[in-house]
């Protein structure tokens, strides 16, 4: 038997929205202490992975580990179905073959009740080793979506460089070349604060596309966190407050 | 422009 209810049903429905455009049929691991997910997309170019912990949740209970087999696509067409202020309820049976969501708003007295079947997927088991990354850089989530979105309609590709002075993402197209460069900046305004943890220089290149898709999440987390390693792929992480992390990893670009 | 890498050399396991 699994059962969470989190009473802040937007950030579930925020998380749906910022992973259904890079994966589609995702393995649900349901575990006493909480729930997670891991899926590369179909171009084995991007993974999603999200750790939610049991203590974000009003209430949770899983007995057992469980796997729950969803589409995402549907779950995600499931989640319109939820007012942004909407308490939701995940649950399941042992040997499930649907998850049920329900929606409920205590204030207007209206609930929504969804079976939504489960698949069998068989996927592909990922190992992530523990990694040291020699840049992470922590930059206001709205700042870098904006970075991203706009360096795209220049270029397809931004590289990222990293030192200890400054963090610079720079790009060339038909149009030009240039870059955007933040300095470590830790001034009192928590929100325009740019940190920057380099024990290595890092220069890798990134296809933009991605980085736009990852920041879908950047309405969960005010900060986005960059980790940078010049022999791994980057990991580009959101903290959800008291619930836990959504985080992205992108293979680079390598110049021949 | 770089060649687009794929994350299974890094994260697949066989």
């Amino acid at each position: 038997m699994f059962e969470a209810k989190l009473t802040e049903g937007l950030i579930l429905k925020k998380i749906v929205e910022s992973i259904k455009d890079i994966v589609t049929d995702v393995n649900i691991d349901i575990s006493p202490s909480g729930i997670s997910l891991q899926a590369m997309d179909s171009s084995h170019v991007a993974l999603v992975s999200l750790n939610l912990s049991m203590d974000g949740f009003e209430h949770y209970r899983a007995d057992t580990n469980m796997v729950l087999g969803v589409s995402i696509a549907n779950l995600a067409k499931v989640m319109k179905l939820a007012d942004n202020n909407d308490q939701i309820t995940l649950q399941a049976d042992q040997e499930a073959t649907h998850l049920k969501i329900i929606f409920e708003n205590p204030k207007t007295e209206r609930t929504t009740e969804f079976n939504l079947n489960l698949i069998t997927i068989d996927s592909e088991h990922l190992a992530i080793p523990e990694t040291e990354y020699s840049s992470v850089v922590t930059i206001n989530s709205g700042e870098f979506s904006k970075i991203c979105k706009e360096l795209f309609s220049l270029s397809e590709t931004v590289q990222i460089t990293t030192n200890t002075d400054y963090v610079q993402f720079s790009v060339e197209g038909e149009v030009g070349s240039g870059q955007v460069r933040l300095g470590h900046n830790d001034s009192e305004k928590k929100e325009d604060q740019t940190i920057l943890e380099v024990s290595e220089s890092v220069q890798q290149q990134f296809a933009i596309r991605y980085l736009n898709m990852f920041n879908k999440a950047s309405t969960l987390s005010s900060f986005t966190r960059l980790c940078l390693h010049q022999e791994q792929p980057l990991v580009v992480e959101f903290k959800i407050d008291n619930l836990g992390v959504l985080k992205y990893f992108l293979a680079p670009k390598i110049s021949d | 422009l770089g060649k687009q890498h794929s994350l299974c050399p890094y994260y697949l396991a066989r």
